[in-house]
């Protein structure tokens, strides 16, 4: 950002239009530059472009406080497996990120497992192999076509008895606005809960960093299907910013825990506010 | 919905003989507060805005129209008019049977190229052409096998050769076999990209050299926000597409993305994916998705 000085009506515009083209939505871009307003109140010296920045992210921090950063498969009290169940819409990147998760897992030496969960889409299932050989973890899967909920229960009394620490179930991608395929992951959740008191321990949203004013949407309703305990965020990578996650954070109890930033197995990070900021501020 | 905003707007404005810069500025904040929701690009936003603003005022009121229709007119005809495709320079997606189509298929990461593959073919068949599926995604685990799996369903072929051949190889191999076998339009599935990647996008115009596609489509995801013009502007820049489908409108994403790539590449979006299914594929519409955008 080319600016200096004071938060004049210039500086303000080009906050705006820095937040808004990284996809804050526009409320939460009204409601930061009022923080900021009141944050540089009384400061009387010019602001250089450092000062700013420590503006931006003094208004922002609140709202990025809402973060677990980060991956922890905390053994449950009967013994059993930790199971965590992946959602989102369709191309989010769910079955890369087990794959990345998986790999942590597994290079922590935990007996990870994986759940092909997707029994809907082409070469689902032999998409989530692939990786659970690459990454070295356990694999279970269904005929094509079969019921995903029958699999996971399958899946989790298989997952006992061969005591696997961490079980990672892939669902297939949905738009949330499809009342039977959101029916469906609710009926899975209460399917896993049955064979595992207490499982999913983890239900994580996967978010593409790529999308806009939807990602509301699409949190707002899984949310209010199943209990989504984390957020990812994936393509990070790439030249979008993933804004709508302070929208989000702002208006949802669910933390952000993870950020994908590219296709390999290794390229999993941890959330980190500060260099969320940054990349926004620009 | 924004009609409804305007209509509060001008109740106020009762008896006003003309649109003028002061009675429709309320209105014309709400319209960019409207397209911003619906992911329109900021400046795309602006831009529009303000060519509202030129044509609205000054016109005089139609006696008996309420100032409100009118306005909401002109900002829908605008919009409509911003997506439309262009007759003198778009060049037609159209396909000759019997004759060589060769279509190239790209785009980010997930945005549902291989499934619109599928659907393109199927949607080609119905002309009459006899479709060859091309697999040169040779890095996503499966991509192969599931582009075999979109391809068996439909009972069309796919020609792959496996993951460790070079894309460039595998067109031209498949081109040789399409011609073999009688096969008149190639549609090549591309691995999904991004548009900052320098090597990828080398490989993508490798693809592009070799194979001379008659057409190029770029597979846009329709809940895309901003980003979506930075996209789309390279990969129009750097490899040149020819028109674009629009994916995964079967949600609630308000499409804004159409404007914005529209309006950055000056190519028409032909195509809209409206299901996860071979026939969930349907002609853009402009009027159908501006009413969207504008919500
Ligand atoms: N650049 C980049 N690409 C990613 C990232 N995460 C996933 N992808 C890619 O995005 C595409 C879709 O990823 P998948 O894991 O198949 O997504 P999915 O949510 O399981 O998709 P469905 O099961 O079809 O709904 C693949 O090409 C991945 O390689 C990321 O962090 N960065
Ligand atoms: N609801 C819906 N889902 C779609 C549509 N088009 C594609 N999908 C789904 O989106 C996901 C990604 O589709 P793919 O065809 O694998 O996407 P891709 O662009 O080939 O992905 P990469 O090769 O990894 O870049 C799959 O779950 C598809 O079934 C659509 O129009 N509507
Ligand atoms: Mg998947
Ligand atoms: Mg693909």
């Amino acid at each position: 950002l080319g600016i200096s000085g004071k938060l004049d009506e210039e500086t303000i515009e080009e906050l705006e239009a820095a937040l808004l083209q990284g996809d804050v939505s526009a409320e939460t871009t009204q409601k930061i530059i009022a923080r900021m307003k009141a944050v540089v109140k009384g400061r009387d010296k010019d602001l250089t472009p450092e000062d700013l920045l420590d503006v931006f992210k003094e208004s922002v921090r609140e709202i990025l406080a809402n973060s677990a950063p980060g991956f922890e498969p905390v053994p449950p009290p009967d013994g059993g497996p930790y199971v965590v169940m992946v959602v989102g819409v369709n191309g989010a990147g769910k079955t890369t990120t087990i794959a990345k998760m998986a790999k942590r897992c597994t290079d922590a030496g935990l007996r990870t497992m994986l759940v092909a969960g997707d029994t809907f889409r082409a070469a689902a299932v032999e998409q989530l192999e692939v990786w659970a050989t690459r990454t070295g973890a356990d694999f279970v899967r269904a005929p094509h076509g079969s019921d995903a909920a029958a699999l996971c229960y399958d899946a989790l009394a298989k997952a006992r008895q061969r005591g696997s620490q961490v079980v990672f179930i892939d669902t297939a991608g949905r738009l949330h606005t499809k009342s039977t395929l959101m029916d469906e992951l609710a009926k899975i959740e209460r399917v896993i809960a049955k064979q595992l008191p207490g499982a999913p321990h983890e239900t994580l949203l996967v978010l593409d960093a790529t999308t806009g004013q939807n990602a509301l949407q699409q949190v707002k309703t899984f949310s209010a299907c199943v209990r989504v305990t984390g957020l990812i965020l994936t393509k990070l990578d790439g030249t979008a910013k993933g804004g709508i996650l302070l929208s989000i954070l702002d208006q949802y109890r669910i933390p952000i825990t993870l950020i994908g930033v590219g296709e390999s197995a290794a390229d999993l990070r941890d959330f980190d506010p500060d260099q969320f900021a940054m990349a926004l501020f620009g | 919905t924004l009609g409804d905003k305007f209509e509060g707007i001008f109740r106020k404005l009762r008896g006003q003989k003309s649109l003028s810069e002061d009675n429709i500025k309320e209105a014309m904040r709400e319209v960019r507060m409207a397209l911003l929701e619906a992911d329109v690009n900021y400046l795309i936003v602006k831009e529009f805005v303000s060519r509202v603003r030129e044509t609205a005022v000054g016109q005089e009121i139609v006696k008996g129209v309420d100032p409100a229709q009118q306005l909401f007119y002109i900002v829908h005809k605008e919009l409509v008019r911003m997506m439309e495709g262009e007759a003198e320079t778009d060049k037609p997606f159209a396909v000759q049977p019997a004759k060589e189509n060769n279509i190239m298929l790209l785009g980010l990461q997930g945005a549902g190229k291989t499934t619109f593959c599928g659907k393109l073919a199927r949607w080609i068949e119905k002309e009459g052409c006899k479709p060859l599926l091309v697999a040169c995604d040779v890095y996503r685990p499966a991509a192969i096998e599931q582009l075999k799996q979109v391809g068996g369903g439909l009972g069309i072929p796919v020609f792959e050769m496996g993951t460790e051949t070079p894309p460039l190889k595998i067109v031209q191999e498949a081109r040789k076999w399409a011609r073999e076998n009688h096969r008149d339009t190639l549609l090549i599935d591309t691995a999904g990209r991004l548009h900052i990647d320098e090597v990828k996008m080398e490989e993508l115009q490798g693809i592009r050299d070799t194979i001379k596609p008659d057409y190029v489509f770029l597979v846009a995801d329709a809940m895309t926000g901003q980003d979506a013009v930075n996209s789309a502007k390279s990969f129009n820049d750097e490899i040149g597409i020819d028109g674009v489908c629009l994916t995964k409108l079967d949600g609630d994403a308000r499409g804004g993305a159409a404007l914005s790539i529209k309006a950055v590449t000056g190519k028409p979006v032909v195509f809209v994916g409206v299901g996860e299914k071979p026939d969930d594929l349907e002609r853009f519409h402009p009027d159908r998705v501006a009413q969207r955008i504008l919500g």
